[in-house]
């Protein structure tokens, strides 16, 4: 999973 | 990360601080809607199903862990503490809030990223929390006065999507593959949902007045 579509946000 | 994220994150932790804080220091939770509080545990729940299984960061994995976790606190104090739950105002706090849940739910099952048990769940957490703050508004117009630091603790709740507004059109004009309508449509769809609440919370910060909501 590349950062953009990872879910990186809270 | 950047820094409108960051400050919205650091907003929505006051937020939850404020609200340890006044029930806390107040030993009462007066003005709080415990079904609001139920929502946004439920929300944090679905959101946070990949805790254990992705990893992000270390600052990613503590804040998931403090607002389940304080979420969770929040509502076993309202429910059970026995000195708190005295102050709850259950006969205002009526909201039916089963029909928001089971219409965000259905939502998600129709509109979502990827149609797995996680993405389907994460989608119900971004559309209940759009909605989460209903039943607290409710409350704040039925009980008429507002004490600070529930004023505050609102306020910081619907500022922190807003900066997470801000973070999203970053991040749209920075990232070329970025793209989270679930989460942008939702967001603008909470933060207009305190449009009145920051205007009457405005106008009693201009007078130094008591926060009144119109009934």
């Amino acid at each position: 999973k590349d950062d953009s579509d990872a879910k990186d946000e809270l | 990360m950047n820094i409108f994220r960051l400050a919205g994150d650091m907003t929505h932790l006051i937020s939850v601080l404020v609200l340890l804080l006044k029930i806390y220091a107040t030993k009462s939770c007066s003005g709080i809607s415990l079904k609001t509080q139920e929502l946004y545990a439920m929300v944090f729940l679905a959101r946070y199903l990949d805790l254990f299984s992705d990893f992000i960061s270390l600052y990613n994995t503590v804040m998931k862990l403090v607002f389940i976790g304080s979420s969770l606190a929040i509502v076993w104090c309202m429910r059970y503490h026995r000195v708190v739950r005295r102050s709850y105002d259950r006969e205002l706090d009526t909201f039916r809030y089963w029909i928001l849940v089971g219409a965000c739910f259905t939502l998600a099952l129709v509109l979502h990223e990827k149609f797995s048990f996680q993405e389907v769940f994460w989608a119900f957490s971004i559309y209940l929390e759009a909605v989460a703050i209903l039943p607290q508004l409710v409350l704040l117009q039925r009980s008429g006065n507002v004490d600070n630091l529930t004023g505050q603790y609102v306020f910081f709740l619907g500022a922190y999507r807003a900066f997470y507004i801000l973070n999203w059109i970053y991040r749209y004009l920075t990232e070329p593959r970025f793209t989270r309508w679930i989460s942008c449509v939702s967001g603008l769809v909470q933060t207009a949902l305190y449009a009145d609440f920051f205007y009457y919370y405005f106008i009693s910060w201009k007078n130094n007045a008591k926060l009144q909501l119109p009934a």
